[in-house]
């Protein structure tokens, strides 16, 4: 029995050619150096939970993708994330919705899995329990990179684009 | 949006999803990605899969969880169920993708939007990485 990885950055209208050669290589050294962390995990024998936390760990610390460090603004100009993870062994799962200051969002939802009774902590409390929990903390400032904060404010420049019609950002 | 999946030398298989969510989103929204059963799910009878794109419609479809129970339930193989979700995804209007894999190591990608940021790799299968839909 092998081991195999598989990871995305989310789906869109990145089309051939319209797509800034920056974000591309961008793009692609990240999705590399995700895979390289979760293979060298599934390459030594370790598991596959462990595998999946360590490639998106390197996807949210990375500004090419939206989450975490790349994640988008709200209406109100925070950034809020959320995560999910599950252990096909015994289909445990832990997530988290409306975060907002965990530098590492699937940690936090493992660490739900691993050390509460629930499965989905939200907004405050969550943010609570990570502090409680010892994750890494993060404030806005770390979250906040230019070209989402020019999103937003193009979106907000269209007001009769309600917030989900255009979907075209996130 | 960002995910993975993955299946180890024994065999488990393991899911994770992880979003900045809609830009300008308002009113406390919540996509599909922290919701067991519509964006992140794993299942050591099917599969794992993290899928991205209009959560709302991955919400109201379970897709993550019909996925494993289409494989759990009627054995079908992965290849035709993702091609089922991915076309019943936008018959209700739907947009996006998803990566799943399973036990056995059948690994597949899906999605209905122009691209995809998207690799995989194996033990012995080189990595690939790809974004544009014609990769």
């Amino acid at each position: 029995m092998g081991w195999t990885l598989m990871i995305h950055g989310g789906a869109g209208s990145m089309r051939r050619g319209q797509l800034a050669e920056a974000d591309d290589a961008a793009g692609r050294a990240g999705l590399s150096a995700a895979l390289e962390a979760g293979a060298a995990i599934l390459r030594d024998g370790g598991s596959a939970l462990d595998a999946v936390e360590a490639a998106v760990k390197v996807l949210e610390d990375d500004p090419a993708f939206n989450a975490g460090r790349g994640s988008v603004f709200t209406w109100d100009g925070r950034i809020e994330c959320d995560a999910a993870i599950m252990d096909g062994r015994d289909r445990n799962a832990g997530a988290v919705a409306g975060v907002t200051a965990t530098r590492h969002p699937v940690s936090l939802a493992r660490e739900v899995m691993a050390n509460s009774a629930h499965v989905l902590l939200s907004a405050a409390g969550a943010d609570a329990f990570s502090k409680e929990h010892g994750l890494e903390q993060a404030d806005q400032a770390w979250f906040a990179i230019p070209e989402r904060r020019r999103q937003l404010d193009e979106m907000k420049a269209r007001p009769e684009g309600a917030f989900d019609s255009g979907m075209k950002y996130g | 949006t960002v995910g993975a999946v993955a299946v180890d030398e024994a065999g488990h298989v393991a899911a994770a999803t992880s979003t900045g969510g809609l830009t300008a989103k308002r009113w406390g929204r919540i996509g599909d990605s922290p919701l067991i059963g519509a964006g992140t799910y794993a299942d050591d009878r099917a599969a794992a899969i993290s899928c991205t794109g209009s959560g709302e419609h991955f919400i109201r479809l379970g897709l993550a969880h019909e996925l494993c129970a289409r494989l759990r339930l009627c054995g079908d193989e992965l290849s035709i169920v993702e091609q089922d979700l991915i076309a019943e995804l936008g018959r209700i209007g739907g947009k996006g993708g998803f990566i799943a894999v399973t036990p056995e190591g059948d690994a597949r990608w899906a999605f209905n939007t122009p691209g995809m940021y998207r690799g995989r790799v194996s033990h012995d299968l080189e990595a690939q990485i790809a974004i544009f839909g014609d990769e």
